[in-house]
């Protein structure tokens, strides 16, 4: 038996508008640890890792590891039904077929369940080694957001260079070229504001614009957004989710031949 | 030119 209620509802409606456009099919997998799930994308260039840790539900129940194959698009459908407030409960029985959600208004004056068809999905499981990154960025994540915009109508890959100056984002096109360059600012009101730069060693490494502008859809999960780099390793994305979980996701760098 | 690698050239099957 799988009973989770999530008081905080529109966490999970904006990991789903985060992940959707990337992942088309997935396993959510549900353990004592928590609500996770993790995937590549169709090219297998990126791959997104999430967990709801069980501490961020009022109710976790889950009873025995389970794994629930779902079509994100669809999935995504199914929570745009619930109310910016809702509560979310999600509920399974053992060896069932089927994924209920159950949206409740804040007020109890409105209950909704939906239920959602399981899937069978192979997926590869990837072991993801613990690294020391040579570079850590954080920053505003709206900020970051707006940069891959705007960088994303000049070219199609993006150069994100960390050196003692700051953390530098560039692109190349057929109209010209643009440098975008944030320094590290800790002299902020709010914490949120701050960019904070920690570099053992300057790096520099080229994504796909296109991989990271969807990586920002995870934006309204976190007001902050954290870059983990190092030399001819794939980039982490990483957007935490107070003190409930983390997405991440993880970008093949591009490679000079 | 550039090389897009995969995300499997890093991470290993578990």
């Amino acid at each position: 038996m799988l009973e989770l209620r999530l008081v905080q509802g529109s966490l999970l409606k904006k990991l789903l508008e985060a992940i959707k456009d990337l992942v088309t099919d997935a396993n959510f997998d549900c353990s004592a640890t928590g609500f996770s799930l993790q995937a590549m994308d169709s090219s297998h260039v990126a791959l997104v890792s999430l967990l709801l840790r069980s501490e961020a539900f009022e109710h976790y129940r889950c009873d025995r590891n389970i794994s629930m194959g779902l079509n994100l698009s669809n999935m995504a459908k199914v929570l745009r039904c619930s109310g910016p407030d809702d509560i979310i409960t999600l509920k399974a029985d053992d060896g069932g077929d089927s994924l209920t959600f159950m949206f409740e208004s804040p007020n109890q004056d409105k209950i909704a369940d939906f239920e959602m068809k399981l899937m069978d999905i192979d997926s590869e499981h990837l072991g993801i080694p613990d690294t020391e990154y040579q570079a850590i960025v954080r920053m505003p994540s709206a900020e970051f957001a707006r940069i891959c915009k705007d960088l994303s109508g000049i070219g199609d890959t993006i150069a994100i260079s960390v050196t003692k100056e700051g953390v530098k984002f560039s692109t190349r096109g057929d109209i010209g070229s643009a440098n975008i360059v944030c320094r590290q600012n800790t002299s902020v009101d709010k914490p949120e504001d701050a960019t904070i730069i920690e570099m053992e060693e300057p790096v520099t490494l080229t994504f796909a614009l296109r991989y990271i502008n969807s990586f920002t859809k995870a934006t309204p999960l976190s007001n902050q957004v954290t870059l983990s780099l190092s030399s001819d390793l794939p980039v982490v994305v990483e957007y935490k989710i107070a003190e409930m979980g983390y997405i991440r996701f993880y970008l093949a760098p591009k490679i000079d031949e | 030119a550039c090389l897009q690698k995969k995300i499997m050239d890093y991470f290993n099957s578990e």
